[in-house]
């Protein structure tokens, strides 16, 4: 059970850093240095993805956000320009 | 909505199809991309027109992951399925769609439809909108492809780009009567009022009452006058009061007098700032919980706290299994709620939570025999009761039919 929970959010997490760079475009780093760095902005990336589509804002990857992040859509980004 | 400013600066604006998808037939695509376009020059002057060679203002193509110099890629099935760029030159206009995505003219896979009406929107300069009954609403939904597929919303948007439609001297039209015996009925609201239920539809409401069989036709200026015309929900709370809601607007009613200080926001209630119209709404008095339907949305309320219940909007189609996807109207009766959509009516057990039967939306007029309850002046003006009107014609077709009938017997034995 919890090496295939393990997996599953590891899963969860890759379509997560996907679905933000594809529309949120968050300047993701390299290196262990930029890690922290990353969680906090990897975090506020959910958010502004959760008060777009009315979510409960959490900054973290629900059931719902993963839900949404899951469901088919347009290639164009909700932010920027 | 959102756009982005200023949007093309002609109306007049050509399109190209570079390549067809293998997943349908080429005049299937050639007519989803039409239609798709008419969405938006139905309401705007735009006009688009079909090129087959050179340099379109939206070129239109089916690609797979890297393409060209695309500057976004696609990522296989599912996932992205299109994307179009704001007007402008060079990319500015185009659409793609994913060709590894499974297209088609129905509900069987992405509908073509209804994800190039939602490109040619970002073509024409709309960016996505955070209301989910939206057609630039960014996740694809299965809508009925027959139906209109834009909200208020997206008009509101392309039109605050283009403008609307160019005005043409049209002919007065005398506001039509709607006629209770019409199959095709639809309403636009009906709640419940002590023993009685409402049926509203436009300037006016039809009354039936639980024990007495008879009907009533009347304005609804004409019981309350303060109230608009065409409005959208109503449903009747467990403190014997009814709640009327138009646009982001709600009155409270109580017996023939509407309250004071109404009406007020909806988002008093607790609904957040998108959502803009309510399409129905029920209270179930058994559980005291409101439901309220928006698009394909549902949210809960409860009459006891007076707060929206925790984990909604939920989808309609997936709460209320066999519904479909929308509601007109609803209201609840006897443990049973009916839901009507188009000219139909689903009585659904919430107990059991499934469709126990379906019906024509006007099957609480007794409508076997033509009867028109709105063609009547006298009815109109007076509320004239019909159903001692259907019975006189009733008794009169027997009388006629038994005469006939008697005349052939004695025929017959002689």
């Amino acid at each position: 059970f919890p090496t295939n929970q393990k997996m599953e959010s590891e899963e969860s997490m890759q379509l997560a850093q996907a679905y933000l760079n594809q529309f949120y475009s968050p300047d993701v780093e390299g290196g262990y240095l930029a890690q922290a760095r990353n969680r906090s902005l990897t975090e506020g990336k959910i958010r502004e993805m959760q008060a777009f589509f009315g979510l409960t804002l959490t900054g973290k990857l629900d059931a719902s956000t993963l839900e949404i992040m899951k469901t088919p859509r347009c290639g164009v980004p909700d932010v920027g320009q | 909505y959102g756009y982005t400013l200023p949007g093309w600066r002609k109306h007049n604006l050509t399109y190209r199809i570079l390549n067809y998808t293998p997943d349908m037939a080429q005049s299937d695509v050639d007519e989803a991309i039409e239609n798709a376009l008419q969405v938006w020059s139905k309401v705007t002057p735009l006009i688009f027109t079909k090129i087959s060679k050179g340099i379109a203002d939206i070129m239109i193509a089916f690609r797979t992951k890297v393409h060209g110099w695309c500057p976004r890629h696609f990522d296989g099935p599912l996932g992205v399925l299109g994307h179009a760029f704001p007007p402008g030159l060079g990319l500015g206009g185009d659409a793609h769609f994913d060709e590894d995505e499974n297209w088609t003219n129905d509900a069987t896979g992405f509908n073509l439809f209804l994800v190039a009406a939602h490109e040619f929107g970002h073509s024409l300069g709309l960016t996505h909108s955070n209301d989910q009954t939206s057609l630039m609403f960014p996740n694809y939904i299965s809508l009925n492809a027959s139906k209109y597929p834009l909200s208020q919303d997206d008009i509101s948007g392309i039109q605050s780009i283009y403008g609307g439609l160019p005005k043409t001297p049209a002919k007065r039209k005398r506001p039509s009567t709607p006629r209770v015996c019409d199959p095709d009925l639809t309403f636009d609201a009906i709640t419940t009022f002590r023993r009685e239920v409402m049926f509203f539809k436009g300037r006016h409401l039809w009354r039936i009452y639980y024990d007495i069989d008879d009907v009533e036709y009347e304005l609804i200026s004409s019981l309350w006058p303060s109230l608009p015309a065409d409005i959208q929900a109503a449903y009747e709370n467990p403190k014997d009061t009814i709640l009327i809601f138009k646009d982001d607007n709600f009155w409270m009613i109580r017996g023939y007098a509407v309250l004071p200080d109404y009406p007020k926001p909806i988002y008093t209630i607790g609904f957040p700032r998108y959502v803009k119209k309510i399409d129905a709404a029920v209270c179930d008095h058994n559980t005291r919980k409101t439901y309220f339907f928006v698009g394909i949305w549902c949210w809960r309320y409860d009459e006891v706290t007076r707060t929206m219940d925790k984990g909604y909007p939920r989808r309609v189609i997936k709460y209320f299994p066999g519904l479909g996807l929308q509601v007109d109207a609803v209201f609840h009766h006897k443990g049973f709620f009916y839901f009507f959509r188009g000219a139909k009516q689903f009585e659904y057990d919430p107990k059991a939570k499934n469709t126990t039967r379906v019906m024509k939306t006007n099957s609480w007029f007794q409508c076997q025999e033509p009867l028109d309850l709105s063609s009547g002046v006298s009815i109109h003006k007076h509320n004239a009761h019909s159903r001692s009107v259907e019975m006189v014609y009733h008794k009169n077709l027997n009388m006629f039919i038994f005469s006939i009938m008697y005349v052939l017997k004695n025929i017959n034995s002689y």
